[in-house]
């Protein structure tokens, strides 16, 4: 009598664990742009066996946004969740891998991540500040503002800016800007893009040195400023295909998806 | 005339009764959610 057919894989086995932690490390590993992503469940997968030891894996992932920018060495296991009332972002990935001898590779991935409803935020919690739009007024205006005030205080090297990762505007007991913003280090130093500030470049790859900033304004009760910038120190660059980085954006894996 | 045997109830094999306190396996998808639900 034929052995019966394996049980279908259940979403929380171990050998469906596996595969959603390579599906994440690979997304993660070749995003250039916004924050980390987590698991946050395994919603589907379903396994087509190619023969001994060689299965095809379809996996449907829910995930969301940590507070780690994603050119952060930060291991992805030591990265909070960003929690509902901060305005979570959540990203939903359907991921194709193979898994050969207990090694797994992924063949495949389409992913989509927005941020979570307004309505729902605020039905928990009506005092919390949202998301604002990264072209908002206020927001360039605060990064403009944080980092001209950081380079003018620095003595290492002048900082320009990668990308806008996130912000919020805060309008009631006071009026708050924070944003958060990824810079990376030119070959100037501060110094010397006072005198020709067009002449600063950002590092080569091989030698690239990048960072994260976080900047409040405070417009209301009284005016101030607070930025905060880290550098991360020379990384490895990741290989260049933008997945998962902007909510609302859907990328495919550039010639292959999910049949 | 027809009449109808009767025939005895059939013993219930095809219910196999069931331990008390089972529980049915959780259904295996989709899986545990580890942060929150949105």
């Amino acid at each position: 009598v034929p052995a019966a057919p394996p049980a279908p894989l259940g979403c929380d086995d171990p050998e469906s664990e596996a595969a959603a932690e390579a599906a994440v490390n690979y997304i993660n590993g070749h995003s250039h742009h916004g924050y980390k992503f987590t698991t946050n469940r395994i919603a589907a997968i379903r396994v087509v066996p190619q023969g001994p030891n060689n299965d095809i894996i379809f996996l449907e992932l829910d995930l969301l946004e940590t507070k780690c920018p994603i050119l952060s060495p930060t291991p992805l296991a030591n990265c909070t969740v960003r929690s509902f009332a901060e305005h979570a972002v959540e990203g939903e990935c359907d991921v194709k891998l193979q898994k050969v001898d207990g090694t797994f590779s992924v063949l495949a991935s389409k992913c989509h991540s927005h941020a979570d409803s307004s309505e729902d935020i605020l039905k928990v919690c009506p005092e919390c500040s949202l998301l604002a739009s990264l072209n908002n007024t206020e927001v360039l205006e605060t990064v403009s503002a944080a980092l001209n005030d950081y380079n003018s205080k620095t003595t290492d090297s002048y900082l320009r800016l990668l990308e806008i990762g996130r912000a919020k505007i805060q309008y009631h007991p006071g009026h708050i800007v924070v944003a958060e913003f990824a810079v990376g280090a030119t070959n100037c130093s501060a110094k010397e893009a006072k005198a020709n500030v067009g002449a600063c470049q950002l590092l080569p790859k091989d030698q690239s040195n990048f960072g994260f900033c976080t900047a409040v304004m405070v417009k209301r009760p009284s005016q101030d400023l607070q930025v905060d910038c880290q550098l991360y120190g020379h990384q490895v660059p990741a290989p260049d295909t933008p997945l998962l980085s902007r909510p609302g954006v859907t990328y495919m894996h550039p010639g292959q998806d999910i049949s | 005339s027809v009449t109808k045997s009767a025939v005895a109830e059939a013993p219930q094999h095809d219910k196999v009764p069931r331990p008390v306190g089972f529980v049915p396996p959780p259904p295996p998808c989709p899986g545990k959610i580890r942060h929150f639900d949105i």
